[in-house]
């Protein structure tokens, strides 16, 4: 199973997870 | 006589040809799964035809009903911790670390965390709403979203016509360029996406990523394929097969979608706001059979949600 969000955001936002890491719910994505 | 000899030659014919499609698509099915994780090789479209003829919602709905069975206290801990064993479950996480209190599979499936396990982050707009790997993320350009390096979906196809803003344009007219302008970003703004895949043994309740609120409910019925990294390399626009629930809404900047994707024997996806939702259910019949569901300001699907807060949870089925 999946999730996916798809969200709008200003131009300088920065993801702060890289593909293939494991992630914990609560854990910061981007900001 | 003779006829009774032919439509008996007839069944027998019908369930060998049943049996050596079913024993290809399954051994087809099983290879792909475990493909390393570098491989480019996309799927050409009789493949995929082929892989969405099988019976892949029909098995998972048995393999649910299997796992809502009771099970006897002595068979839990043996059968539950074989598949603790098998996809390494963080057991130690687990509100309820004793596996005979769980009636069935199904049950520890969606068992809920231990209160502190998991902080979420107060400094952040945007939070992880699941356990699991990120599978891709970045910029959404000109209407196409990328599943994992290279192999696409369409956003229209995605997320089907933006009635939410009270467009209700038939989308297979519009160009992926002229839907994405659609959308309407604020100036200065982009759109972004992030996608989360929740491997077996993961923790399977999902939660809000973010400060939001709902407006809209669309539930595709679709297929139930495999979403494991493999396949994702494998199936071009794969998350557009797939049964999937989109609620659509808004958050601080704007434009914000949360998606629960289904996948093979976990196709069935509860949310703790919307009681009317059921998925992969055989009165659905065919998978285009899109079923909306707009938001009413003041009910439980129409408040605003809070970074974290518990939004629903897959289940065997």
């Amino acid at each position: 199973s999946t999730i996916v969000l798809i969200f709008e955001a200003p131009r300088n936002f920065e993801f702060k997870v890289q593909t293939g890491q494991k992630v914990s719910y609560g854990q910061p994505l981007g900001y | 006589v003779h006829t009774v000899q032919r439509s008996k030659s007839k069944v027998k014919w019908r369930w060998i040809t049943i049996g050596t499609a079913t024993f290809g698509g399954i051994s087809y099915y099983i290879y792909f799964q475990f493909q390393p994780a570098d491989q480019p090789k996309v799927a050409n479209k009789s493949t995929v035809t082929l892989y969405r003829k099988m019976p892949l919602k029909m098995m998972s709905r048995a393999w649910g009903t299997i796992n809502n069975l009771e099970l006897p206290v002595v068979l839990r801990r043996p059968l539950i911790g074989l598949y603790v064993w098998m996809f390494d479950c963080k057991l130690n996480e687990a509100a309820d670390p004793d596996l005979r209190n769980y009636k069935n599979l199904g049950e520890f499936f969606r068992r809920t965390l231990k209160p502190g396990v998991r902080t979420v982050n107060a400094d952040h707009d945007l939070t992880s709403p699941a356990d699991g790997r990120i599978l891709h993320y970045g910029i959404c350009k000109n209407g196409i979203l990328e599943q994992v390096k290279g192999v696409t979906y369409s956003l229209k196809g995605f997320l089907g016509p933006l009635t939410w803003r009270g467009d209700i344009d038939d989308v297979n007219n519009l160009s992926d360029e002229e839907y994405h302008q659609k959308l309407k970003l604020k100036p200065g703004h982009e759109l972004y996406h992030c996608v989360v895949y929740l491997a077996p043994g993961d923790y399977h309740r999902f939660h809000s990523a973010s400060d939001w609120k709902i407006s809209y409910r669309r539930h595709f019925p679709g297929d139930l394929l495999s979403v494991s990294p493999g396949i994702a390399r494998w199936i071009e626009g794969l998350f557009n097969f797939n049964e999937r629930v989109v609620y659509a809404g808004t958050w601080k900047h704007g434009f914000f979608s949360y998606t629960a994707v289904g996948a093979t024997n976990v196709g069935s996806i509860r949310i703790y706001c919307d009681e009317e939702l059921t998925t992969n259910h055989r009165d659905h019949g065919d998978r285009n059979n899109v079923r909306d569901a707009c938001i009413i300001e003041g009910t439980e699907m129409g408040k605003s949600f809070q970074k974290g807060d518990m939004f629903g949870e897959f289940n065997l089925g």
